[in-house]
């Protein structure tokens, strides 16, 4: 692979430095054939995408210096409309898509800034057009480079605000959505190439090319004039529509995760029965507990955030999640009990960081988790399990948010769930509660509270 | 005339996702 | 020994005429005048005697305006389907340089010039100078363009085209006629892919007839290969084509000239995969020559 990419540079650097040559001299034609060889080593099959990638940056760079110089020279051109709209035809009569595609991003690009250039047409061109790339991993490139190259061009004006030639946001999200769907269709196509021998090395490739298609996402949580209402009704309906369709794991985790890390905390709250909706679509391969407990995390941050407005009252968040846990849990027939226990562990975060004066919600989901257990007839819980791992971490997850172990008792089920564990678990929890009383120095002074703490503890003092 | 293009039909979510037949 | 001649052609608007370049038989490029259908070929031609104070016998000097068809594989029999011959001067002596004054009014000339693999036709000026055993000739070729004007309305070209079980495409070219600075845009839409597909171009064919009836030669050329996709499609994609004329050399499609040959242009359409298998539809297109409309104030 080095040995591919050093040829591939050197060819590069050598055609880089003859398009310099003639761009010096003003021979734009000339430059545009000089681009396009070094673009065509964007054509090449025999690198993997970690490489590729090297050589798509070393050659990106290179391009660059073709759109500085087209914008520079403008300034001293007579009529820059009509010399673009000859450039952007003339880039097209390159033989090979993949360099044409690229020189039609580069030279669009440029042409968009001219005062009185179709830029609507443009950007619409420069999307469509890029349909011709069906290759996975050269279309991913081809179309990260379109969204990079158009990051500054997108109309972000209110919708009915017709100052901009280029339209309104909701144009900037048509094409930015346009594009996220074919770059995920061409991501997931990546899953069904290659022999099956090769899946695990095929998926690894895909999880390091994720990022490019989360780019878009990333573009479209950039749009400053992006409203609640658009989001709700356009851009979070279509990423979900994409995302459970497409049914296969890899993209599903990832694009929901993507939404719930780029999206405001707003947008979540006021969008919460629609995303949890798709969690249960999704595949069942899918960690969704990863998903549920992201989502759960971003909301418990923002609530317990120093100047946060916190939960708005007339969100049910407890209730919404605690449903639709509810449902996901039970769509899932081979759902691990370790994920089961994850996803409650979630919920109990939520419950304590949310609602910390309110231990029903905690009591609620320690209740149900020790019913599962007992329907999955799971006892003598070892702590270093899977399940014992998950919780551990849900059993500690009150004692560490008060700390205040007199506030955690009010948590009746939690001495039930503790009794699923074995002798070790229930002795490694007794030490943590001792051990936090000391370090809070939490004072016992009602007999109720002492006899709480015993029954917590049972296991060491027997 | 260098943007000039012909409507596409819309391709449906279970064919731009279906494996490759 | 004796008297020699040098024949030089001139025409009359040589400095302000639009000259075009022409591929040669040999394949290097050529610059000549552009004339169209009917209008007047004039200018004037001298001749300069070689040495000084010695007369050149001749039984005379004509002009021809020749347009030319040449098989060439049959060079002794070119067809000659205009001529126009002037006489310019009767059998006699010539003693200094002189020049000689030619005018074919309204020249009908049907055809556009071409060189092909195995025909060209071409329009020249020949001047001949008669003599008693070897005529002098001296032959300057024009070049001549036909224009064609065709209504905007004109039907896209549509079709559905498969292999059973294994493609199905449906592809669509806006016209069926373009002129040479034209725009093909079109679409490729695919219905079922059971294929592993690798690329899919288009490529412009030129397909030069010669001959009628049962004796037809055809002869094809790759003008043009076009990559359109790069990839392996899946159904319901729909691929976008956009070609530019003006980027390839081209001339008008020519049906039956002189009833010698044709020149005519196809599309043709390759799918390759990944053993390199190669399906492919082909569609004339025809291509012409515009008008250009003159300005108006």
């Amino acid at each position: 692979q080095e040995k591919f990419l050093d040829q591939a540079l050197k060819a590069v650097h050598q055609e880089s430095f003859e398009m310099k040559r003639c761009l010096d001299k003003t021979q734009y034609v000339e430059a545009f054939k000089h681009s396009a060889i070094l673009l065509s080593e964007l054509r090449t099959s025999t690198l993997s995408p970690k490489f590729y990638y090297r050589l798509y940056v070393d050659i990106v760079n290179e391009l660059s210096h073709l759109s500085t110089t087209l914008s520079h020279d403008n300034s001293s051109c007579e009529n820059p409309l009509a010399r673009f709209n000859e450039f952007y035809e003339v880039v097209q009569y390159a033989g090979n898509i993949i360099p044409r595609l690229y020189l039609l991003i580069s030279v669009g690009v440029v042409y968009f800034k001219i005062e009185g250039s179709p830029r609507k047409e443009i950007l619409k061109d420069l999307v469509e057009m890029c349909r011709g790339v069906q290759h996975p991993i050269r279309g991913l490139f081809l179309r990260n480079f379109l969204i990079t190259m158009t990051k500054e061009l997108l109309p972000d004006t209110p919708v009915g605000d017709d100052s901009n030639p280029a339209g309104n946001v909701a144009d900037a999200i048509e094409i930015i959505i346009e594009n996220f769907c074919e770059m995920n269709k061409l991501w997931v196509r990546m899953q069904h190439q290659g022999p099956s021998r090769e899946k695990e090395k095929r998926e690894k490739e895909r999880r390091e090319l994720r990022i490019l298609v989360g780019t878009n996402l990333v573009r479209l949580s950039q749009l400053e004039n992006l409203t609640l209402e658009m989001y709700r009704n356009t851009v979070l309906p279509r990423v979900l529509e994409q995302a459970v369709s497409c049914r296969e794991p890899i993209s599903q985790e990832y694009l929901m995760e993507c939404v719930i890390q780029v999206f405001s905390d707003e947008f979540h709250l006021a969008t919460l029965n629609e995303f949890l909706d798709a969690c249960a679509e999704l595949s069942p391969e899918v960690r969704i507990k990863n998903v549920l407990g992201a989502l759960i995390d971003r909301l418990a941050i923002y609530a317990t955030a120093e100047g946060s407005p916190g939960i708005p009252e007339d969100i049910p968040l407890f209730d919404i999640f605690s449903k639709h846990a509810g449902e996901v849990i039970g769509s899932r027939e081979g759902m691990p009990p370790e994920d089961v226990i994850a996803i409650q562990t979630a919920l109990v975060n939520l419950a304590t960081k949310c609602y910390p004066d309110n231990n029903s919600y905690a009591n609620t989901v320690f209740g149900s988790t020790a019913k599962v257990l007992k329907t999955l007839n799971i006892t003598g819980v070892a702590p270093n399990s899977n399940v014992g791992r998950e919780l551990m971490k849900m059993i500690k997850m009150p004692i560490e948010q008060h700390n205040d172990i007199i506030k955690v008792l009010s948590i009746s089920e939690l001495s039930e769930l503790i009794k699923t564990l074995n002798y070790r678990g229930r002795c490694l929890i007794g030490a943590f509660i001792i051990n936090n009383i000391l370090e809070n120095g939490t004072q016992l002074k009602e007999e109720n509270d002492v006899n709480g703490i015993f029954e917590l503890v049972e296991t060491l003092i027997f | 005339a260098a943007t000039q293009r012909l409507v596409t039909k819309r391709q449906t979510l279970d064919e731009a996702y279906a494996p490759p037949a | 020994w004796g008297q020699q001649i040098d024949i030089y052609i001139k025409f009359a608007d040589e400095d302000t005429r639009k000259k075009v370049q022409i591929r040669n038989e040999e394949g290097r490029y050529e610059e000549n005048l552009l004339y169209f259908d009917g209008e007047s070929v004039s200018g004037e031609i001298a001749i300069k005697l070689r040495k000084r104070n010695q007369k050149y016998e001749h039984q005379g000097i004509r002009v021809d305006f020749i347009g030319q068809i040449e098989v060439y594989y049959d060079r002794g029999n070119t067809y000659d389907f205009v001529s126009l011959s002037k006489d310019l001067a009767r059998p006699g002596e010539l003693y200094e340089d002189t020049t000689f004054p030619f005018f074919f009014s309204n020249v009908t000339k049907s055809y556009e010039s071409y060189v092909g693999c195995n025909v060209k036709l071409r329009y020249f000026i020949r001047v001949t100078v008669s003599r008693r055993i070897t005529d002098v000739v001296k032959e300057r070729d024009v070049v001549v363009h036909s224009l064609s004007c065709y209504p905007d309305t004109d039907v896209n070209l549509k079709m559905e085209v498969g292999i059973e079980d294994c493609l199905h495409i449906e592809f669509e070219y806006n016209r069926s006629r373009y002129h040479l600075k034209d725009i093909i845009v079109g679409k490729i839409y695919f219905l079922l892919v059971r294929i592993k597909i690798k690329y899919m171009e288009i490529a412009i064919i030129r397909r030069e007839s010669v001959g009628s009836g049962p004796s037809v030669y055809n002869e094809n050329e790759n003008i043009a290969k076009y990559e359109i996709m790069d990839g392996a499609p899946v159904k319901g994609e729909t691929i976008p084509i956009r070609l530019f004329l003006a980027g390839y050399e081209l001339g008008p499609t020519m049906r039956d000239i002189g009833k010698r040959f044709s020149v005519r242009y196809f599309l043709n359409l390759v799918l390759v995969d990944e053993e390199d298998r190669r399906y492919f539809k082909q569609q004339e297109i025809t291509l012409y020559r515009k008008a250009e409309l003159p300005n108006r104030r």
